[in-house]
Formats: C-alpha cells, sequence, structure tokens
C-alpha cells in the first residue's frame, strides 16, 4: 500500500500504487504541485446530419468534447533505482508503454511513452492525448512556442485580434507546440512547464490543466485535399520534460537551454578497437 | 559538396505538406526517402571527419557506425561488446555550450564499464527494459561544438564496479 518515490537532490516525484503520478515537489523552493496524468482519446468525427466534415489530416474534429480513456485495465508497474537514473515504467500493452526517469541531480522528471499503432478495429479511429490535470489556478491562460523561439499567451476561446465565435470547444482552443509549453499560477508564483521532443498540438481546457495530442489516426478523408484518409499506422517513442518551478527571470531563462538539448541530442558515433580501455583515449 | 543532398532534401521538405504533415502517404515515403539518402552522407561526412581527428600519424583512420535510432532498443554498433572488443564511443555536442548530460545507448549485455579520455572508469547504470534489451546510461561532459570520447569495454565481475563509485563525476553540474 505504499507510494512510490522517485527523489534526487532537486526534485521529489510521488506515485500511487498504480503508477499514477500525485505531486511533484521542487526542493529548491520547497514548493509542490499536485498534479495527475492520463492518456485520453478523442473520437475523430466521420460526419454528422449537419456536416460531412471528417476528422483527418487538415481537421482536427472530434466527436464532442469528451474524452475517453486510453488504457482501461490496470498496467504492470516495474521500480528501478541506481545511482544514475531512476525509473518507474507502466506498461499496459506492447502498443502503450510509459516510462518516468529522474535523472541524478536533474531538475526536471522525464517521462517516455510508447503509443501505437493505434487500435482501429472500431472502424472510427482515435485522436490520443496526454492530459495534466494540476492544484495550479491558471486563469483560463496557458502559454505555448509558436515558433520555436517565441512564447505565446492563450486564453481559452479567446483570440486577440478578433471576437471568436466558438463552434469546436476542444479544437477550436488546440495550438502548436514546438517546444515548450507551460501553464502558471501567478498567485502562488509558481510554473508547471512541459518541454517536448516534436511538434504538437496542445490546449488547456480547464482550469490547471493542459493536454498534449501524442498520435492520431483517423480513418476517413477530411476533403481539404489530401485525398486519403491519415491512416497512421505507426508506433512512435517521445520524450517529455516536466518542470516544476517559480516564475521568475532566472527560472524562465533555464528551460530554454533544456528545450534545445531535447531538439539537438548529444550524438555518439561508434568504432572498435582492440586497445586497452585506458590506453585508447 | 558531400552534404549537398542533405541540404536539397532539407529544402524539399520545407514545403507546407512536409512541415503540417498534409500530404499524401506514398509522398511521406518519398520525403523520408530523401531524408534518409541524405542522413547517409551526412553520417559518411561526419565518418569522415572524426576519423580525421582521431588519426595518429601514419595509421589508418578510425571507421565510425552510427546508430541513428537511439530510441530503439538495438545499436549493432555495440555487438562488437558481446564477442569480448571494446567499443570506444565519440559524442558530439553540436550546440554552442557545454553540456553535461546523460547519453542512453542500447547494449548486447549487460555487464560493462566505461572509461572516459583520462582513462578513469565512470558511474554507469544499465537499464532493463526486456530480458534482450539493455541501455547503457552515463553522464558526459561535452564541450561547445565539440566531442568527448569514451570507451565502453565489457567488465568481469572482478572489476570494479562503477555503480558503486562515488558520485563525484556527476555532482558538479555545469553553469
Amino acid at each position: 500500500q505504499d507510494l512510490i518515490v522517485l527523489e534526487n537532490s532537486k526534485v521529489i516525484a510521488l506515485f500511487d500504487q498504480l503508477g499514477n503520478i500525485m505531486s511533484i515537489t521542487n526542493k529548491t523552493s520547497g514548493q509542490y504541485i499536485n498534479v495527475t496524468q492520463e492518456y485520453l482519446y478523442y473520437l475523430p468525427s466521420f460526419g454528422t446530419d449537419e456536416t460531412t466534415q471528417c476528422s483527418g489530416a487538415y481537421i482536427f474534429l472530434p466527436i464532442g468534447t469528451t474524452a475517453y480513456q486510453y488504457n482501461n485495465n490496470t498496467p504492470g508497474i516495474t521500480v528501478s533505482q541506481g545511482p544514475i537514473v531512476q525509473t518507474l515504467t507502466r506498461y499496459w500493452s506492447d502498443t502503450m508503454i510509459q516510462t518516468y526517469l529522474l535523472y541524478v541531480d536533474s531538475d526536471h522528471l522525464e517521462t517516455e511513452e510508447v503509443v501505437g499503432p493505434i487500435d482501429i478495429s472500431d472502424g472510427i479511429g482515435k485522436e490520443v492525448i496526454s492530459r495534466f490535470t494540476t492544484s495550479l489556478q491558471t486563469d483560463q491562460t496557458w502559454y505555448s512556442d509558436s515558433n520555436g523561439m517565441e512564447m505565446q499567451k492563450r486564453v481559452i476561446n479567446y483570440r486577440p485580434s478578433w471576437n471568436l465565435t466558438v463552434v469546436q470547444p476542444v479544437s477550436g482552443n488546440y495550438v502548436p507546440v514546438n517546444n515548450i509549453a507551460f501553464i502558471q499560477d501567478v498567485n502562488q508564483q509558481v510554473q508547471f512547464t512541459v518541454l517536448t521532443d516534436r511538434s504538437r498540438g496542445c490546449a488547456s481546457l480547464d482550469n490547471g490543466e493542459i493536454e498534449f495530442m501524442l498520435h492520431r489516426r483517423t480513418l476517413y478523408d477530411d476533403q481539404r485535399g489530401v485525398g486519403e484518409p491519415m491512416n497512421e499506422s505507426t508506433q512512435i517513442i517521445t520524450t517529455t520534460k516536466l518542470i516544476f518551478h517559480d516564475i521568475s527571470t532566472r527560472a524562465q531563462s533555464h528551460y530554454r537551454p533544456q528545450a534545445q538539448s531535447i531538439s539537438n541530442p548529444l550524438y555518439p558515433m561508434f568504432t572498435t578497437t582492440s586497445m586497452s580501455s585506458t590506453l585508447w583515449p | 559538396q558531400d552534404i549537398m543532398v542533405m541540404r536539397q532534401a532539407m529544402g524539399v521538405l520545407q514545403h507546407h505538406d512536409a512541415v503540417s504533415g498534409t500530404e499524401q502517404q506514398h509522398v511521406a515515403d518519398d520525403y523520408a526517402e530523401r531524408l534518409s539518402i541524405g542522413n547517409t552522407a551526412t553520417l559518411q561526412t561526419m565518418n569522415q571527419l572524426v576519423g580525421q581527428l582521431l588519426q595518429k600519424g601514419k595509421t589508418a583512420a578510425p571507421e565510425f557506425t552510427f546508430c541513428p535510432l537511439l530510441n530503439e532498443s538495438i545499436c549493432p554498433s555495440t555487438n562488437p561488446l558481446s564477442s569480448g572488443s571494446s567499443v570506444p564511443v565519440v559524442i558530439y555536442n553540436s550546440l554552442s555550450w557545454t553540456r553535461y548530460e546523460q547519453v542512453k545507448i542500447p547494449i548486447p549485455l549487460v555487464n560493462v564499464q566505461v572509461t572516459n579520455s583520462s582513462g578513469q572508469v565512470i558511474p554507469s547504470q544499465i537499464l532493463s527494459y526486456s530480458s534482450n534489451t539493455s541501455i547503457l546510461v552515463f553522464y558526459v561532459m561535452v564541450p561547445p561544438l565539440g566531442y568527448s570520447s569514451f570507451v565502453i569495454a565489457p567488465a568481469s565481475n572482478d572489476d570494479e564496479d562503477a555503480t558503486k563509485l562515488e558520485n563525484k563525476y556527476y555532482s558538479k553540474p555545469v553553469k
């Protein structure tokens, strides 16, 4: 009945027995955040009585606003402790695996996700998201980078330059994120930052929430020019970094290099030698 | 000139449907092929460059191999470990600041040790995802736009256990 703890000198991440994340503590500032994470999916629209518009490559159009649980079975949990990294792996199936990694002295928690191929036996397909729900009071606002450089303020059901009529409450609020997205609690002066390894869509549809599109597999052409369904049959392996920190200039300048590190990883090259390990260098 | 093919592929992939993912599947396959051909040419250039940097006197420049899909579970370049050979690894930092980060490399066995360029065994750890998949993790410090080299070698049970080394190698974050 014990909780699972991943802890280093800077971060404490608390998980329940099923490996669901519960909180992240920043040991430097002493502040903590309640956070849950779920894998959900939207049902892609395949047309209604009112419109023949389907969800596809150009158009993200879910049926309704409900996001369904992507994994209904209980995952197998593996926890490992080591001198460099502690891990917690949640295994639902070969098509859905999540691993949390906390490296020694690292100020962030990393999550590695294996998603897909998405099951299409229902004949509809799925648009799979990862949703974080936190205890932050975010005032209907979130931020994401528009081009990998400049952070843009996003407000739900609002555009700064025209009066928005909300037609689709989910996809109408999805915006691009290239590397960085975050939500802030201005009163507590804390921030939950998510660094992605690829461009995605993201939205904050409710207070304290932020969700990211992970993988889409739709079975109908959206009639916008592609001419075929976006039947993505691939498996993706993606890495996301989670940072909980204070709102300060120092903190803001800190995650930018981390985002750069994700998109410009260290590059190993291999050779062979018959020399000893001490002689070759 | 060798990497022009990659520059051309990158130019083609500025097309809006490649950026947004709104191309047909056969076009996506074509983009992937162009990138793959460009990538291979670029790796060959890196092979020549790093080989010449490591060439000593009149000895032949070492040949390098690559595992461009390191987020997968098998890296053929580390297979010589299973036959007892050491595998030197040179790590390139494409950013303009010193980086102190972990690297993860798939290896075919679970008992190895990592030596840095000073000949010291450094802490490392094995992550086992399954019975036939092991990932070696260790911290590296790499200078801006530069290289660091390490040697991964099969270890016997008598070797110094890297997991018990002091934490001194990763106790100094880079400013």
